[in-house]
Order: structure tokens, then sequence, then C-alpha cells
């Protein structure tokens, strides 16, 4: 574990009573290397590392614990620091309805996690209606739609308008209407790259005027979160993250990466395939994930 | 004389990241270059090219193990069972393959094994109806074993030369998932001896160093005979498959560049190194 990987550093520099500067450089080389495997971006971890050699270096030995894991220690809380927040709740403000928009890649889980957030909010008394955007993939909307019969919500189906802009504004109208009180909005997947499709998005966002807009990101991501999450956010200003099929056993480094490079907070966790696998997110768990 | 020294080191920090930020991985990164030191020290180069060249080359031979296409035996069913986790791209690069198939004159026949995701049989309907490809399906629920028997049979009445099977997208932590998968090749297995003659994991080209695991796992489980990397018109590089390929020797048939019916390549090593350092 990194923790006795830490604790061999130390062991061969007993009887010093602080964490000197060279036992912490050796010691960040391991916590880099934990990092990195555990999909953190390498330009975090950079960042990270040098953020903690500060908060190392120096430091009493404390009497209960070895430097190690007294190191790893000020790595844990230091990324639970960094990923924690007290905004992890939905911004549902009093308009009727509160829009929600779910954007990401394709494949990370946004048309699955529209329907279990619909599902969170009905238990919270909330009446929701559901609307799929995805006009392009192959039965997008018939997904969407047997998931939301599932759970009773409110589904708009377009009788047979493409324009994705326009199915979101009619499907405000279907929302205001039936008394729902908040609109969650499934959008096809899409690359970051494709100037089109984002513009798509920048158009619906103008159309809907959204309470709430969400990226959602597969636990799995590497290197690329960033990138991908940057694009995102510059091109819609986010309110937060949702990080998807963290029941598999990625590190889930992913988590930090985002929410360094957007500043935004990851607000729910997707933990499985049926419509009540969401959590709220819990920094401390994913913090020890990474670490391993 | 110094000077060129320092060059070196820029050049193997520069490497490092390309290749971290492509996904390969703080450790197989770290052998990577050491075993371009190695060579280079060996030919006595010192220079960035050199050292560049190496590298590039040194991943391509790597790559080209895998270099392996699918070939269709003449006159037999040939069988693909199409497995990996949630929303790599399995359905859609099935779409793919139909088409594919089809221009080297092959007839193709699709089984609708994902019973359990919602409208997952209507998505691979509508590409049934894009490829003008056959359907075997059975209601949302079924026991996909059922359908698989069923879709042999179809192949074998109708002299179908290729049977694609969708499974569902599932996390090869689950064991009751994963043992569902291996009643599939067992059933395929019982039906047509040899079947499934080709067992395709699908990888996303934006996943990190889970791809290892998953491809480990999945042929710990139920054993894999080739690799499709998805997604690959994105960003994100799928560096982490020159590590399987180095360790598993996995041919990886196809590339994914696109959510279209031609998006599909057959998979070239020197092609995938170049986009990488691009
Ligand atoms: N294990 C697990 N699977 C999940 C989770 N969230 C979604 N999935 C699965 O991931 C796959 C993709 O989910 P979708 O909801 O279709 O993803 P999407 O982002 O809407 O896909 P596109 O619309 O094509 O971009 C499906 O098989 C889901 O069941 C999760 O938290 N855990
Ligand atoms: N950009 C891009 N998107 C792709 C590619 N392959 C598949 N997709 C998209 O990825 C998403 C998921 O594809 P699916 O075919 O549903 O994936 P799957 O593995 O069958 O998903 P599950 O059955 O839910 O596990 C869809 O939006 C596809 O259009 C690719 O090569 N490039
Ligand atoms: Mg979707
Ligand atoms: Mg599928």
């Amino acid at each position: 574990s990194l923790t006795d990987k830490l604790d061999n550093v130390f062991k061969t520099l007993k009887g010093r009573g602080i964490l000197d500067e060279e036992s912490v450089r050796i010691a960040l080389k391991d916590i880099r290397l934990a990092l990195l495997e555990a999909d953190v971006n390498f330009k975090i971890v950079k960042e990270f590392t040098e953020d903690v050699r500060t908060r190392a270096v120096g430091k009493e030995v404390l009497e209960s614990i070895t430097p190690g894991q007294q190191i790893v220690k000020i790595v844990h809380d230091r990324l639970v620091e960094l990923m924690g927040t007290e905004e992890s709740q939905l911004k549902l403000e009093n308009r009727f309805p509160s829009p929600i928009m779910l954007v990401g890649l394709q494949g990370c889980g946004k048309t699955t996690t529209a329907a279990k957030l619909a599902h969170l909010l009905q238990k919270r008394q909330r009446r929701t209606a559901l609307v799929s955007a995805d006009v392009y993939r192959p039965a997008a909307m018939e997904q969407l739609r047997v998931l939301g019969d599932k759970i009773g919500a409110g589904v708009y189906v377009p009788s047979d308008e493409k324009d994705p802009v326009k199915i979101c504004s009619s499907a405000m109208e279907y929302a205001k209407s039936g008394g729902y009180d908040t609109l969650i909005i499934d959008t096809a997947g899409r690359l970051h790259i494709d100037k089109e499709l984002m513009d798509e998005l920048k158009k619906i966002k103008r159309a809907v005027n959204p309470s709430e807009i969400l990226f959602v990101a597969d636990s799995m991501t590497g290197q690329d979160a960033v990138t991908v999450a940057e694009s995102f956010n510059q091109t819609l200003s986010i309110d937060g993250v949702v990080l998807t099929k963290v029941d598999g056993d990625a590190r889930g480094g992913a988590a930090l990466s985002l929410r360094k490079v957007t500043g935004k907070p990851i607000k729910f966790i997707g933990t499985g395939e049926k419509i009540d696998a969401i959590e709220a997110f819990h920094p401390e768990r994913m913090a020890s994930r990474i670490l391993g | 004389i110094s000077g060129e020294k320092v060059v070196s080191r820029d050049i193997f920090e520069d490497l490092e990241e390309i290749l971290i930020a492509a996904d390969l991985g703080p450790s197989f990164t770290f052998d990577l270059i050491e075993d371009m030191k190695e060579r280079a020290k060996r030919k006595e180069l010192q220079n960035p090219e050199s050292l560049k060249k190496i590298m590039v080359d040194n991943m391509t031979a790597i790559l080209k193990q895998s270099e392996s296409p699918i070939v269709l035996p003449s006159n037999k069913i040939f069988t693909i069972m199409v497995i990996g986790v949630n929303g790599t791209g399995k359905t859609t690069t099935i779409g793919k393959l139909a088409a594919f198939f089809k221009q080297q004159n092959a007839s193709v026949l699709f089984a609708a094994a994902d019973t359990f995701r919602a409208a997952a049989i209507e998505q691979l309907e509508i590409w049934s109806k894009r490829t003008e490809t056959p359907l075997i399906k059975q209601a949302m629920g079924a026991d996909p074993s059922a359908v698989v028997y069923d879709s042999i049979k179809a192949a074998k009445a109708r002299n179908t030369d290729v049977l694609i099977v969708d499974t569902a997208g599932r996390l090869h932590t689950k064991t009751n998932l994963m043992d569902e998968l291996k009643k599939i090749k067992r059933v395929m297995g019982k039906e047509l001896p040899g079947a499934p003659h080709e067992i395709l994991l699908v990888l996303d080209a934006t996943t990190g160093q889970n791809a290892l695991m998953q491809a480990q796992m999945f042929n710990a489980e139920i054993g894999i005979s080739g690799l499709v990397l998805t997604k690959l018109d994105g960003t994100a590089k799928g560096g982490i498959v020159v590590r399987i390929a180095k360790e598993m020797k996995t041919p990886i048939r196809f590339i994914g560049v696109g959510e279209k019916i031609d998006d599909l390549r057959p998979f070239n090593g020197r092609e995938f190194v170049e986009a990488l350092f691009a």
C-alpha cells in the first residue's frame, strides 16, 4: 500500500523530529506515482504534490502515527479539502419548472442519470418531468421514455420536431402546463471538439435558462478528463459534476481533475445501473479510493 | 558539450509527459523511457529526434504484434460475441461491423442478447434496419442465453456467414454478470462447436488505467480474442492499449472514429502511434 511504501522511505531516516525536505521529496515520488496510476491528470498531480510538499516539509512528526502515515494523512486531508464542498445541493429555484440540463461525452451515463435524478427528486416530493433532446442516437428517446415510465415521471415526447432547441422549449411548456416543478433535460452525447454540437448546447441553455447544468463524467476517464471538462465548462459554465459508474474499480482520479479544472463541485455519484443507484458525493471515500 | 546533455533530459521529460497524457500509465511510460535510453546508448544516439524515433519505432513494433484482422472462414458460420463495460460503444460497433462484413459480401445476423437495458433491443433494431441485417430478439427481460440459442439455430438455418451477439454492458467486477457471460459462451459452444469464434472486447479510448483491468479481468473470466478501441475521434489517445498489447498480445481488430456507420477502421499500429504523438 502507499502507506507501506512511504513508511519504507522514512524508516531509513529515523530519529528526526520533523518531516525533512529530502524525505518528503522522496515520499512525493511515490505519491505522484499513486495519483497517476489513479488517473489524476499529470498537470494536476504536479500542482498537488507541490502543494503537499509545502504542507509537509517542516511538520513535526506526530507521536501516535508513523511518518509515512502522517504524509498519507496530509495528502488524504488535502484531497478531501479540494474535492469537498457544502454546495453539493441542486440549485432548484422557485421557478416552475426548474430546468436541470445534463451534458457530457458519449456513453458516460446521462440518460440513466436523468432518470435517477428524477427518481431522487420524486422522493423529495418534487413533480419531475423528463425530456430527451437526443435526436441522434438510435432509440435514445425510447430509452428515456422507458425509464421515465418506470418511475412515473412525466416524459415529454416530441411528435416529429427534430430541432433539439425547439424540443426543449416545448418540453418547458409541457412541464409548466402539467404542473411539474422540475424538468430534467437529457442531451445527446457529444465531443467537446464538435463546434456545431457545442453550439447546440449553448442554444438550449439560452432557450431554457437552466437552474442547474450538470456535467456527467465516467469515473474511469483518464487524462483527457481535464481537456473535456474545461471545454464544457468554458462553453456552458456548468454548475456541477455527476461522476458515474463508481461501482466499478476505477480509482477515480478524474474526480480530482474535474474539480480542480472546473472549480465546480461533484454533486452526485452513479453507483449502478438501477434507478436508485445515485448518491451524494462523499470526498473522504473518493480520496481513499484515489490513494488506493 | 553539457548543452547536449541538458537537451536530452528535456526530451525525456517531454516524452514522459506525452505518454502519460496519452494514458500509457506512469510505470509503463517509465519502462518505455528506460528501454529507449538503453537503445539510444547502444546506438550512441543523443539528439532529441533520434530518441523520439526510437520511442515511436518501439511502440509501433509493440502494436504491430496486435495488427491481426479478422479473417472470415469460407463455408462456416463465424460467431462474434461483443462484450465490455457499460457505454463503451458495443452496440454501435456491431452496426458498423455489419456494414464492414457486408462489404466483403458476407451475410450477417444480429442477436439482441442485451435483454436488460432500456431500449437496448430497439437501438440494435435501428442498426439492423440501417444495415439490412436480420435480427434475432426476444422480449426485454428474457434470458440472454435463450436469445443466443435461437440466433445460432437461425444462423444455421440461414447459412449466415457472420453472427454477431450484442451483450449488455457490465462491469468486470460484478460476478453474477460475468457468470451470465460465461453461460452465453457455453450455450454458443454447445450449439455450434468452436463458438464463439471471436470474443471482442470493446474499450473506450477515454478510459484511463482501468482499461487494463478490464482487459485482464474479461480475459481471465471469459477469454478475449480481439479488441476494438472506440471514440478515437475525440481527444483521448487510448494509449493504455499499448500496454495491453505488450502484456497480453491481444489483437486489436478495429478502432472506432465516430458515431456513423462507416466510422470503423482496421487497426494500424503506425497510424495509432503517429496520432498519439500528433
Ligand atoms: N454500472 C453502472 N452503469 C451505469 C451507471 N450509469 C450509467 N450506466 C450504464 O452506462 C451505460 C450508458 O448509459 P447511458 O445513460 O445510455 O449513457 P449516455 O451518456 O446517455 O449515452 P449517450 O446518450 O449515448 O451519450 C448504460 O449501460 C447504463 O446502464 C452507473 O453508475 N453504474
Ligand atoms: N464519438 C464516438 N462515439 C461513439 C463511438 N462509438 C460509439 N459511440 C457513441 O457512444 C455512445 C454509446 O454507444 P453504445 O453503442 O450504446 O454503447 P454500448 O457499449 O452498447 O452501451 P451499453 O450497451 O449501454 O453498455 C453512443 O452515443 C454512440 O453513438 C465512436 O467511435 N466515436
Ligand atoms: Mg443518452
Ligand atoms: Mg449496447
